[in-house]
C-alpha cells in the first residue's frame, strides 16, 4: 500500500458525506445504497464513521460527471478512467468524481458502482495506489470480482490502519497489542513548554523542526505548523537526526545523524547519500554534530561541535583553515553547546534544550531568549 | 496515397503510451519526441516503471501484456509521484 506524499489525512474521525448529484444509469436508492456499503467497509476497520447531508459543503462530496467537469482532469468518454478522488482536506480535496460515460451498474455487467466507490473513497480517506493485484487500491478496475464475497485485502487493511489505527475495541472485537513501540518515537507535544529539538533547517523558504521520527513544517502563509513523520517524505532517512542546514545556492538541505550525513531535495533524497562527516575535513575525533547552518550569502557552511565550531568554505568545498574555534569566540552568549540552528530575517536562531537565542551575526550578540517553540503559535 | 493502415493503428497505440505515461507515471509532456523513438532512456524506464507497479514482467517494452493493461478500465488517479 502506500499513502499520498505527505500521508494527509483526516483529523477527525467523524466525516460527513453528500451525494451531490445521480447517474441516470441506477436508481437512487441504489447509488445510496452502494456508496454506504462502500463506505461501511473502510468503517469496519478503522475509528471512522460517516454520515450523509443533503445540503451545503460535506468532507466528501460524491457527484456524476462527463468529461470536463471543473478539476482540469477531464474524464474521457466511455472505458479507460471510470472515476477519480482528491486526499484528505478543504474544498475539492476528499471528493470523488464518478465519469457518467460508463455504465454503472448493481452488479458486474457493466462497471460496478459499489466497487470503485470503494476504492475511490479509499483515496478520499489518504490512500494512494497499491502495486498488490489483490487490494482494491490496486489502480486497474477488476470486473471479475466476486461481489458477494468481497472484502478489503489485508495489504488495504494495513493501509487504511497506517493512517488512522484500528477500529475502537468492542467485546466483539477486543484490540490486541501490537507490538510494543520502541521508545522515542512517542508523539511530542507541540506547544510543551521543555519542548526541545534534534535539528532545525530552511526549506525552500519554510522552515522544519525536527525531533525523533517527526517534524513541524513550518510556512510563513500559516499560523499552525504542519506534524509530519519524517519517513512519510523522506522514507530512507533515520529519525533522531542530529543537525539539518539549507545549502540554498544548490537547493539542498544536508542532514546529519552520528558520523553520516544525507542531502535531501524537496521530496527526493539524492542519490551518493549517505556520505562519512569526515569527507568534509572534520577531524577523526569528531564523532557527531551539534548543529548546521549555511549562510547563502557569504557561501559558508558554519558546523557546531561540543563548544567548537567549523567552517566550510561552499565555493571551494573545503574545511576552512583555522578551524575549529571556540564558539564563545564568535558567537558570544551562545556558548557552550548548541542543539540546532537556523537563519531567518538576518539573525540567527541557536536552540539549547527548550531555550532559543536570537542571535545578531553582524552586532554578534544575543538580542533576544525565546522559548524553543515560540514559531509554533502556542 | 492513403496512409498504411498498421502504421496509423501504430501512431495512436504511441499517443496512448504517452498519455499513459504522462496521466499516471510522471513522464515529462515534453517527452514528444522520446516517445516516437520507442527504445529512448526516459520512455524505456517509464515502461519499466509501469509493469514494475502493475505486476506485469519488466521488459520495457511495449509487448501485447503491456499495451492490454493499457486498455484496461482503471482510476485516474495517478500510480506515482504527488
Amino acid at each position: 500500500f502506500s499513502t499520498f506524499p505527505g500521508m494527509p489525512k483526516w483529523k477527525k474521525t467523524h466525516l460527513t458525506y453528500r451525494i451531490v448529484n445521480y447517474t441516470p444509469d441506477l436508481p437512487r436508492d441504489a447509488v445510496d445504497s452502494a456508496i454506504e456499503k462502500a463506505l461501511k467497509i473502510w468503517e469496519e476497520v478503522t475509528p471512522l464513521t460517516f454520515s450523509k447531508i443533503h445540503e451545503g459543503e460535506a468532507d466528501i462530496m460524491i457527484s456524476f460527471a462527463v468529461r470536463e467537469h471543473g478539476d482540469f482532469s477531464p474524464f474521457d468518454g466511455p472505458g479507460q478512467v471510470l472515476a477519480h478522488a482528491y486526499p484528505p482536506g478543504q474544498g475539492i480535496y476528499g471528493d470523488a468524481h464518478f465519469d457518467d460515460d460508463e455504465q454503472w451498474t448493481k452488479d458486474s455487467a457493466g462497471t460496478n458502482l459499489f466497487l470503485v466507490a470503494a476504492h475511490e473513497l479509499g483515496h478520499s480517506l489518504g490512500l494512494f495506489h497499491s502495486t498488490n493485484t489483490e487490494a482494491l487500491m490496486y489502480p486497474l478496475y477488476k470486473s471479475f470480482t466476486d461481489l458477494a464475497q468481497f472484502r478489503l485485502a489485508q495489504d488495504d487493511v494495513d493501509g487504511i490502519q497506517s493512517l488512522y489505527g484500528p477500529p475502537p475495541a468492542s467485546p466483539d472485537n477486543p484490540i490486541v497489542p501490537t507490538e510494543s513501540v520502541p521508545s522515542g518515537s512517542e508523539t511530542p507535544a507541540t506547544c510543551d513548554p521543555t519542548l526541545s529539538f534534534d535539528a532545525v533547517s530552511t526549506l525552500r523558504g519554510e522552515v522544519l523542526f525536527f525531533k525523533n521520527r517527526h517534524f513541524w513544517r513550518k510556512s510563513l502563509r500559516t499560523p499552525e505548523p504542519e506534524f509530519h513523520l519524517i519517513s512519510s517524505f523522506w522514507p530512507s532517512l533515520p529519525s533522531n537526526l542530529d543537525a539539518a542546514c539549507e545549502v540554498t545556492s544548490r537547493d539542498t538541505v544536508f542532514l546529519f545523524k552520528g558520523n553520516q550525513f544525507w542531502a535531501i531535495r524537496g521530496n527526493e533524497v539524492l542519490a551518493g547519500y549517505p556520505r562519512g562527516i569526515h569527507t568534509l575535513g572534520f577531524s577523526p575525533t569528531v564523532k557527531k554534530i551539534d548543529a548546521a547552518i549555511s549562510d547563502k550569502e557569504k557561501k559558508k557552511t558554519y558546523f557546531f561541535v561540543e563548544d567548537k565550531y567549523w567552517r566550510f568554505d561552499e565555493k571551494r568545498q573545503a574545511m576552512e583553515p583555522g578551524f575549529p574555534k571556540k564558539i564563545a569566540e564568535d558567537f558570544p552568549g551562545v556558548e557552550p553547546k548548541v542543539d540546532a540552528v537556523f537563519e531567518a530575517f538576518g539573525f540567527f536562531y541557536f536552540f539549547r534544550g527548550s531555550s532559543q537565542l536570537e542571535f545578531d551575526p553582524n552586532a554578534k550578540k544575543v538580542t533576544h531568549t525565546l522559548k524553543s517553540n515560540s514559531w509554533f503559535n502556542c | 496515397y492513403p496512409l498504411d493502415g498498421a502504421e496509423k493503428g501504430k501512431d495512436t497505440s504511441m499517443d496512448l503510451v504517452q498519455k499513459y505515461l504522462e496521466n499516471y507515471y510522471n513522464l515529462p509532456k515534453d517527452a514528444r519526441q522520446f516517445v516516437r523513438r520507442r527504445d529512448s532512456g526516459p520512455v524505456v524506464k517509464k515502461i519499466q516503471e509501469m509493469q514494475k507497479f502493475l505486476g506485469l514482467e519488466v521488459t520495457g517494452k511495449l509487448d501485447s501484456a503491456t499495451m492490454g493493461m493499457m486498455h484496461k478500465p482503471r482510476c485516474g488517479v495517478p500510480d506515482v509521484g504527488g
